[in-house]
């Protein structure tokens, strides 16, 4: 919901609120994920490291729909645009150009909100397991929350069978953002 | 006075995730 560049402000104050803005946006992927049924039959342990490698991939599903791959904009949810060479200023260009490519892929998809919102769930619990305790839990919980996406899709598409094995291959693009980004984003914490 | 730390984004990521948890304990 924040505004990105106003002219006057420099990089490091924009780093600031994008990192402020951030913060928000981190600890609704956590409420989201403790409603996620089945999610906190999990231990502590292993739905932090859950959180803590899966919310990356689930927040670029959810900035999908602030991209507009057409007209290469992103809106903010307080309604400011900004133009993709306007964003590339602050340095965030191969992230961004990764994210239109992606946004545009996940959109021509056309998701329904609930098809989406389990799509987030499966994002999450397919992340990277090497800090899981109980691995077994959470492919079982992974294999189910998978049937229950397949099921609402053929469902609503009983001729598209084209359409959840498209879903599926966007989560490699998610884990290659995760790995190419969020290591080397850097974030200001003011204590 | 502000005091900042630069981390990356995974790491902003972690610590907000430790927090959370370790408030609703």
């Amino acid at each position: 919901s924040c505004p990105v560049a106003p002219a006057s402000r420099s990089s490091q104050e924009v780093w600031e609120s994008f990192s402020q803005c951030f913060t928000p946006a981190v600890k609704e992927v956590v409420e989201f994920a403790k409603s996620i049924p089945g999610f906190q039959t999990l231990s502590q342990h292993d739905q932090v490291m859950l959180l803590k490698s899966g919310t990356f991939q689930v927040l670029m599903v959810r900035f999908c729909s602030l991209f507009d791959p057409k007209e290469r904009t992103v809106t903010f949810l307080n309604g400011q645009t900004y133009s993709l060479a306007s964003l590339r200023a602050l340095g965030m260009s191969s992230l961004l150009d990764a994210m239109f490519d992606f946004s545009e892929k996940l959109g021509s998809l056309g998701l329904e909100p609930d098809e989406m919102a389990l799509f987030m769930a499966v994002v999450l619990v397919s992340a990277d397991r090497s800090g899981i305790v109980e691995v077994g839990a959470v492919e079982l919980l992974q294999e189910n929350l998978i049937k229950a996406l397949r099921s609402l899709i053929t469902s609503r598409r009983p001729d598209d069978s084209t359409l959840f094995p498209k879903l599926l291959l966007r989560l490699p693009d998610l884990r290659t953002l995760n790995n190419q980004h969020s290591d080397k984003l850097l974030a200001f914490r003011i204590d | 006075p502000k005091t900042h730390r630069v981390m990356t984004l995974a790491d902003h990521i972690s610590h907000i995730i430790t927090q959370d948890f370790a408030r609703n304990q």
